[in-house]
């Protein structure tokens, strides 16, 4: 699900 | 946050201030033998731009959001230097790559291939790709001239030296928290396999005071 991405790297 | 990313995102900042430095020194972006790429630069800031849409909503720590916003303003500043500031000494006769076709594929791979299809995430994708070939217009003018000043070859080492510890990183996080994302993996080893062979000349040539030189 899409909100369960989180990109946490820069 | 573990040592590995920490000291590459502050090589991705040293970098940028080498690149500041050097822009500010020669008071143009040409030099005296070697030249920065506008078509690089303006990719990175195209990455940044595409990369931060969750700038404002999703806040994560003061640290990410700081150095967000310091990508997103020092690559739109280098932009705006280069277009506008020193616009007479960039020579864009020596910046010949063709960024249209990596602008382009990076697009289309991120349509395809992504991890939901959603705008926001189909742009992170895209910065992902992008970023992973956004030095090329750099290092194929480099591969032109033949040569490069000292303080061009110390950013691309900054910049290299970031990709590969991002590397480490990955692996690292593998380990301790299993941590996995083929999408960052895999263009995130195609960027740092891009800087091999500066890599090489950098340690047989620039570090043991000789010019930066093709054979």
């Amino acid at each position: 699900v899409a909100e369960d991405i989180e990109h946490d790297e820069l | 946050m573990n040592l590995f990313r920490l000291v590459a995102d502050l090589m991705h900042l040293v970098s940028i201030f080498i690149l500041l430095l050097k822009m500010q020194k020669t008071r143009s972006v040409a030099g005296r033998c070697s030249r920065i790429s506008f078509k690089t630069q303006a990719l990175y800031a195209t990455v940044f731009l595409t990369r931060y849409t969750d700038l404002f909503a999703n806040f994560q720590s003061l640290y990410n959001t700081t150095m967000k916003v310091f990508f997103i303003a020092s690559s739109l500043y280098i932009v705006f230097l280069m277009k506008f500031k020193f616009k007479a000494t960039n020579d864009p006769r020596l910046d010949t790559f063709k960024a249209q076709y990596v602008v382009g594929g990076a697009a289309a791979l991120a349509l395809i291939v992504n991890y939901a299809f959603t705008v926001q995430e189909v742009l992170w994708t895209f910065s992902i790709y992008l970023e992973a070939v956004a030095i090329l217009p750099q290092l194929f003018m480099l591969t032109k001239t033949g040569e490069a000043e000292v303080i061009t070859t110390h950013y691309l080492f900054a910049l290299g030296t970031y990709r590969g510890l991002y590397l480490v990183n990955w692996i690292y996080r593998y380990w301790t928290e299993y941590y996995v994302d083929w999408i960052v993996w895999i263009a995130g080893a195609v960027q740092t396999g891009l800087y091999c062979d500066f890599f090489y000349i950098y340690f047989t040539k620039v570090l043991k005071g000789a010019k930066f030189e093709l054979p």
